[in-house]
């Protein structure tokens, strides 16, 4: 219950937010109830960009007492899952969104709203600042998107660099869930290259056995912010996302 | 002399190291000096990366007062180019960048080393951060990269709320400079029928008429940080970053 998982990467354009709304859907399929957060303030780039019909207001509205934790909260009609987005965050606001990351209050506002879920997955804005920080100290664990293409040993270390940073500052409990490797090109021998090199490297846990296939049908799923079941056509990335949150639960259990 | 360009865009892994290193590396083909700043504080995977071994230091230790604007930066060989990275960006020391970088004073320290050179361009993190607007703060314009699967009316105008706030608050001289499309897979319909979309929506100087092409080539090179000329094998991404350094001279004769 209230379980919080953030999705985050140094490196942009790496398939975070397609993970999170993908993953966040399969799991959503168990039962239980999940949240997924779009935590990017560039929204309108995201998932809480197809929210807007539905709401306009998100996360940086509470923040700024212009709005309540649920009126920000907009459930799918099967109730299984539910969205909530930045809102707008003006390029003036920026400063103070930052500051709040950094002060606990955006953390303490998605724990609020994650407790009445049991799983809450947060797509983080590329990069490790502030913003990414903020879920950070809130989540149990945190799990990154990796292309094979920058899968290496920096890439991996350098991020475990922040765990380590957070773990001393704010969240103690905070661990790696896994490397996701995305947008993998099997018939690219360097990118098998590139997984057999890691796998070798690091423990067996470190890397997520499942990993996402480069899908054309994702694409047309991501420029609609819909998950890619309810699109024909990314059946490949669809499967390998129910796959992923099979190894999920499966390592929650395992503790 | 003492052109600022920064590049910039919402979207991550769109290629702005790419560009900066490359454009920035024709653009000095012509004389004058070129100064490519690597802004992304997540320098590890940037360009920045590779002056490891010429210097540890870069924006962030004159910001602190342990380094001098003068060792930090990095001439190449030929003498017509030079580098300047963040340097080292602890977790802990976000925060005071990103107020450097709204106070003024990263703008300040970017405008004090550009004065040297002819051209200076300065490769941004994702997202239009705190980090971001303090570079537009100081420039003359900006080059937004984009991939034609988002190359959109919603791309390009929700850019332009930025660059139109950085004009009401600090810069008012500020000015896009361009959209270049990045990643151009010819062999795309999709990719064609966005450009041309986009070509009928804006006026004929919104996209740059450049476009770079996809090319596996170009990925060692930005592993290694090195311009594609450098390296055989990404010709027609060099040839393509040669002939969009010709476009911005001429685009800067006709002001
Ligand atoms: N498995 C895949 N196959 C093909 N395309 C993909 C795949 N995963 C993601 N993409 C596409 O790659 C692009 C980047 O993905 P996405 O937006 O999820 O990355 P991101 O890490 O959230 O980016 P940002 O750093 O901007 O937040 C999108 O256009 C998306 O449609
Ligand atoms: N024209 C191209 N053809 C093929 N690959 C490219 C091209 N341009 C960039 N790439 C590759 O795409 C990836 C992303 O490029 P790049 O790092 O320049 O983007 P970015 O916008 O700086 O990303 P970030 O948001 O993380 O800073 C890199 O692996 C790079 O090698
Ligand atoms: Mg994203
Ligand atoms: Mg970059």
């Amino acid at each position: 219950m209230g379980t919080i998982v953030t999705v985050a990467s140094q490196k942009g354009g790496v398939g975070k937010t397609t993970t999170a709304l993908n993953l966040g859907y399969s799991l959503s399929r168990f039962g239980g109830g999940v949240l997924i957060v779009d935590g990017d303030p560039q929204a309108s780039l995201g998932i809480a960009s197809n929210l807007k019909q539905q709401t306009k207001v998100g996360l940086m509205d509470v923040l700024l007492g212009r709005a309540t934790p649920e009126e920000i909260v907009v459930p799918t009609r099967d109730g299984l899952l539910a969205l909530v987005g930045m809102g707008r965050v003006d390029p003036a606001d920026l400063g103070s969104l930052e500051e709040a990351a950094r002060s606990g209050a955006l953390g303490a506002l998605v724990r609020r709203l994650a407790a009445g879920y049991g799983y809450t997955l947060i797509d983080a804005p590329a990069g490790a600042g502030s913003i990414t920080v903020g879920f950070l100290a809130v989540s149990e664990s945190v799990i990154l998107p990796v292309q094979p293409r920058t899968l290496s040993l920096k890439t991996i270390s350098s991020f475990l660099k922040v765990i380590h940073w957070t773990r001393r500052t704010s969240n103690p409990d905070l661990r790696l869930s896994g490397v996701l490797v995305t947008m993998f090109d099997a018939a690219r021998r360097a990118d098998v290259v590139a997984i057999e090199e890691v796998r070798s490297t690091f423990p067996p846990d470190v890397l997520f056995r499942t990993t996402i296939p480069l899908d054309d049908g994702l694409e047309e799923a991501s420029v609609r912010a819909v998950p890619a079941w309810l699109l024909p056509g990314a059946e490949h990335a669809a499967r390998s996302y129910m796959e992923l949150a099979l190894e999920v639960k499966s390592r929650a259990f395992e503790g």
